[in-house]
């Protein structure tokens, strides 16, 4: 474990800590996109079958475990909460989930280190990763009035990518043999989609304007 | 990918 991966779980951890609060503390899901929390769900259950298989550390754990629960408790919320459930923008929410679930299965059956059940989802789950994000960034840019927290909750979810880019260079430098290109490639794919958010947000910061998406 | 080791990232 490196300074740039353990920064970039923290970051990770932290951006699902500002969307649980948000929605806990406003009462309200506004401009959450419910498609990439369940997009997430399904990211986080593919990818952590290894749970019940393979132990490498109490830390590993314990992150698998607190993210699978928060992305649980955020699609609970906004699915069935009394009150929060009506703020949510279903009608601005209209990513279609097949339009990214089909083609990561669909690479992910062709392009594998290994042909098992286990490493199949396991890749399905990295490339479905590089993507969920799309019906967040949709909804945003749909958004007039963006939530402050919600553009942070963005924000450090594309910091947390950025980081993971850095853990790589530090592990190909410093670890001989390692090497993991699938997972390098969709990474660098996931970081670019943020790229124009990033441009928006640290603009909107300088000038100290409400965050807004051009559409 | 080296397996045996499994994936040690989140």
């Amino acid at each position: 474990m490196n300074i740039f991966r353990l920064a970039g779980d923290m970051t990770h951890l932290l951006s699902i800590l500002v969307l649980l609060l948000k929605i806990n503390a406003t009462r309200s899901c506004r401009g959450v996109s419910l498609k990439t929390q369940e997009l997430y769900a399904l990211v986080f259950v593919c990818r952590y079958l290894d749970l019940f298989t393979n132990f490498i550390s109490m830390y590993n754990t314990i992150m698998k475990i607190i993210f699978l629960a928060s992305t649980f408790t955020i699609i609970y919320w906004m699915r069935f909460h009394k009150v929060i459930r009506v703020t949510y923008d279903r009608e601005q929410d209209t990513f279609r989930y097949q339009f990214l679930v089909l083609p990561c299965l669909v690479l992910a059956l062709l392009l594998n280190s290994e042909f098992t059940v286990m490493e199949v989802l396991w890749t399905f789950s990295i490339y479905l990763e590089a993507v969920a994000i799309l019906p967040q960034l949709v909804l945003l840019q749909r958004t007039n009035n963006i939530d402050n927290l919600t553009g942070n909750y963005v924000f450090l979810l594309g910091s947390y990518r950025a980081l993971y880019i850095l853990n790589w260079i530090y592990r190909f430098l410093t670890e001989p043999n390692y090497r993991q290109y699938l997972v390098w490639i969709s990474g660098i794919v996931q970081t670019i989609i943020y790229i124009d958010f990033f441009y928006y947000y640290i603009k909107s910061w300088k000038n100290n304007e409400k965050l807004s998406l051009p559409a | 990918i080296p397996k045996e080791d499994g994936h040690d990232e989140l």
